[in-house]
């Protein structure tokens, strides 16, 4: 019996990096 | 020592809601305990990790930026209403380690250390080439001119007559030549019209105010235009102690008006509260 191999779920949204976390203003 | 489960640290994200009331409540407590220069708000979550805490409750071991608002730290503006100092202002950054301990859904900050820093000229100069620079609140005509406009300003005032607490921050314009100086004042028990009463040099009472003052040059003389903010009298309690603070790692004095004096040059300010370790 022939299966195909598993496909990957494609590109979802990208979590972001656990930190440093957002600016809220500026970075100087 | 055997391993006991459920003792480890994590490492939430630093956008977790939960880091970030963290982190919100160690801005809170920089803002309650710094007596001198400005507010502060959260700009960026650097680092953050979570500690339990025998018997009970967690440490966040948090390290965050701030930026510098408008609001003076004795202004009692809400820091909501605080507008965030813009690169063309010279913005100034703080850098802020602090250990803050959740316990029955409460936090309160055990360790707390900031040092504040202005932006670099470069970056000023690359946003804004004609802006006026921070310039050091000793410099000469900084301190000149918050004493021609406080002086102004008392001549004016039918109320208490101020003394200068602290140049905050400071500007030197150089169209039209003038210094632009922002400092904080406190009443005396004399009136404006006492000012020269020696009785006048007592004890200060607790009212505070925020002033803008620019002072051109002018031919023959100068033009001095000040605008301040007197805020309500404030009770003055003792500034609540760090869970495990010990006599030898004092706090900051509570009183502002025995605080220390001006910073000697541009507001780089630090604050360490607390003990070094939980």
């Amino acid at each position: 019996k022939v299966t195909h191999p598993g496909v990957a779920s494609g590109v979802g949204p990208v979590p972001p990096p656990p930190c440093p976390g957002r600016i809220r203003h500026f970075k100087i | 020592t055997p391993v006991v489960l459920g003792l480890e640290e994590r490492n939430p994200a630093c956008d977790d809601p939960e880091t970030e009331a963290a982190a919100l409540a160690g801005v809170d407590y920089l803002n309650q305990h710094v007596r001198w220069g400005y507010k502060h708000v959260l700009n960026q979550i650097d680092k953050v990790r979570v500690w339990p805490r025998r018997p009970s409750g967690e440490v966040y071991e948090l390290e965050f930026d701030t930026l510098e608002t408008t609001c003076h730290a004795l202004d009692i503006t809400p820091l909501a209403n605080c507008s965030v100092r813009t690169v063309t202002q010279h913005a100034v950054e703080g850098d802020c380690d602090m250990h803050v301990l959740k316990q029955d859904g409460q936090f309160s900050v055990v360790f707390a250390k900031c040092e504040s820093t202005p932006d670099s000229r470069e970056d000023v100069r690359k946003v804004c080439p004609q802006c006026p620079l921070l310039t050091p609140v000793n410099n000469t005509k900084v301190v000149h001119a918050a004493n021609a406009a406080l002086a102004a300003f008392n001549a004016q005032n039918n109320g208490s007559h101020f003394e200068l607490l602290e140049i905050s921050r400071a500007q030197l314009v150089p169209l039209p030549v003038s210094t632009y100086v922002e400092f904080a004042v406190v009443a005396t028990d004399c009136a404006a019209a006492d000012g020269t009463d020696p009785a006048c040099s007592g004890p200060p009472k607790k009212q505070y105010g925020f002033c803008k003052a620019t002072v051109a040059e002018k031919l023959g003389g100068e033009e001095v235009s000040v605008t301040c903010t007197v805020f309500p009298t404030q009770p003055v309690a003792p500034l609540p102690q760090p869970d495990a603070a010990s006599s030898a790692n004092p706090p900051p004095a509570a009183d502002p008006a025995v605080s220390p004096p001006s910073s000697p040059s541009v507001p780089v300010d630090s604050v360490a509260l607390g003990p070094k370790r939980v």
